[in-house]
């Protein structure tokens, strides 16, 4: 069976968020290493791939894999019903029908407690290779959505370089152009400002602004964002969450022009 | 703007 408990039903709700735009149905794979998530959006340009590790988790127990098939529309109902600060704890039997969620109150003695009806979902699951990016780019998760929105005006496409000068985001539409040029920035009393380039080659692709914008709902997780980038292959837009969960979208590029 | 690629066609089921 499975039981994780989580301290703060917010992650949940944050990550669930993030991501209900971009995939409907997934499969939660709960293991004994965590609950781990992949599902692509309905066009196949966009992957989505969580990872809740189960250090996460307190106490976390998974005695054998466990794929719990949810519709994430249902699951944001249920998870409404929850303060940020709840305890949550989801439960489920080794072959469920329903995925069980407890919501406790640390101040109250409140204890809700709801059933989430399981599905059967066939779902596809990548092999992600191992990639070492030309570039990788940590940057405030504020200032790369305020980037993404902003371009999304004048455009439906953001070219992204990557040299040894910094990182230009660039755009250009029907009525102009526009363009963020970030320079490697450190700010000691804040770090979560730091801008940090490392780069092998420089890198130049172009990407679809409205799948940026939407992966930049998870800016809340977490203050910094890793862009990681490679000449032709898909882009990687990481989320660090603590004790080494994350949340990461795939991007695949507009190729050729 | 260039033609959009599809995620499938770098990562592969498995």
């Amino acid at each position: 069976m499975l039981e994780a408990r989580l301290e703060q039903a917010n992650l949940l709700k944050k990550v669930v968020d993030a991501i209900k735009d971009l995939v409907q149905d997934c499969n939660f794979d709960c293991n004994d290493s965590g609950i781990a998530l992949q599902a692509m959006d309905n066009s196949h340009v966009a992957l989505v791939s969580m990872m809740l590790k189960s250090e996460s988790f307190s106490p976390f127990r998974c005695d054998r894999n466990i794929a719990l098939g949810i519709n994430l529309t249902s699951l944001t109902k249920v998870l409404r019903c929850a303060a940020n600060e709840d305890i949550l704890t989801l439960k489920a039997e080794d072959a469920p029908d329903v995925v069980n969620l407890v919501f406790e109150s640390a101040e109250s003695d409140r204890l809700s407690e709801y059933d989430i009806k399981l599905m059967d979902i066939d779902q596809e699951h990548l092999g992600i290779p191992e990639t070492e990016y030309a570039a990788t780019i940590s940057m405030p998760s504020a200032e790369f959505q305020k980037i993404c929105r902003d371009l999304m005006a004048l455009s439906e496409s953001v070219s992204i370089e990557c040299t040894k000068e910094g990182v230009k985001f660039a755009c250009s539409g029907d009525i102009g152009s526009g363009s963020v040029t970030l320079r490697s920035h450190t700010n000691v009393e804040k770090p979560q400002l730091n801008v940090e380039i490392d780069l092998s080659e420089p890198v130049a692709l172009t990407f679809s602004l409205k799948y940026l914008v939407n992966f930049c709902k998870a800016s809340g997780l977490s203050e910094q964002v890793r862009l990681c980038l490679s000449n032709e292959v898909p882009l990687l837009v990481e989320y660090a969450l603590s004790n080494n969960s994350y949340l990461r979208f795939y991007l695949a590029p507009k190729i050729g022009d | 703007e260039g033609t959009q690629s599809n995620i499938t066609s770098f990562f592969h089921g498995g």
